[in-house]
């Protein structure tokens, strides 16, 4: 979901 | 992972290395805030404690452990080591850090994707990296002349964001990216800050001559 994909960044 | 990604990591990368091993190489840290490097420090734990909860990639992992180790060893040579510790000019290095955390927190506790640990560390974390440079924007005007490396370390830094902010648009038309407001922000914040200090640099490339930051 959107929140999972912010925390692929660094 | 796109190439404006890439090159915003490795450019990150490339600026904290830069100033580890000119720390390491010279064993002086004149012109270096010790504040923004415990901001950094601070923005890196908060950001990357889900290393040990959610697994992405080695990619990520490798990336992360780097990051918090570098600037964790930054610290320590600016507080700890012997030769390094002398050369810190803490006479200089004034900014009130800890305003700057107490009002990232409060503004992470208020505005965040959801009220949950996770989240209000994330939106802390990129809260506090978009002025963490402060300390040491205002440390190399009052030093003037700025040493080559701490130039090319705050030009990679300033780089960095500027690559993430071109990762985020490519992202937002290409996957379709919509709630990223608190980054898209904070990140704007973050490269105007560096804007100044940009536009001396290049001024300095262009002709040739040593860096130096009107007063």
């Amino acid at each position: 979901d959107s929140d999972d994909e912010k925390h692929d960044e660094l | 992972m796109n190439a404006f990604r890439f090159l915003g990591d490795m450019t990150h990368l490339f600026s904290v290395l830069v100033l580890l091993l000119k720390i390491y190489a010279t064993k002086t840290c004149s012109g270096v805030s010790r504040k923004t490097q415990e901001l950094y420090l601070l923005v890196f734990v908060a950001r990357y404690l889900d290393l040990f909860t959610d697994y992405i990639s080695l990619y990520n992992s490798v990336m992360k452990i780097v990051f918090i180790t570098s600037s964790a060893a930054i610290v320590w040579y600016m507080r700890r080591h012997p030769q390094v510790r002398r050369t810190y000019d803490k006479e200089q290095d004034t900014f009130r850090h800890s305003v700057l955390v107490a009002a990232t927190f409060v503004l992470a506790l208020i505005f965040n994707d959801r009220f949950t640990f996770r989240e209000i560390c994330w939106a802390f974390s990129i809260y506090l990296e978009a002025v963490a440079i402060l300390p040491q924007l205002v440390l190399l005007q009052r030093c003037r002349n700025v040493d080559n490396l701490t130039g090319q370390y705050v030009f990679f830094l300033g780089a960095y964001r500027a690559f993430y902010i071109l990762n985020w648009i490519y992202r937002y038309f290409t996957e379709g990216h919509h709630s990223r407001w608190i980054p898209w922000i904070a990140g704007l914040v973050q490269t105007g800050l560096y804007a100044d200090f940009f536009y001396y640099y290049f001024l300095s490339w262009k002709n040739n001559v040593k860096l130096e930051l009107p007063a």
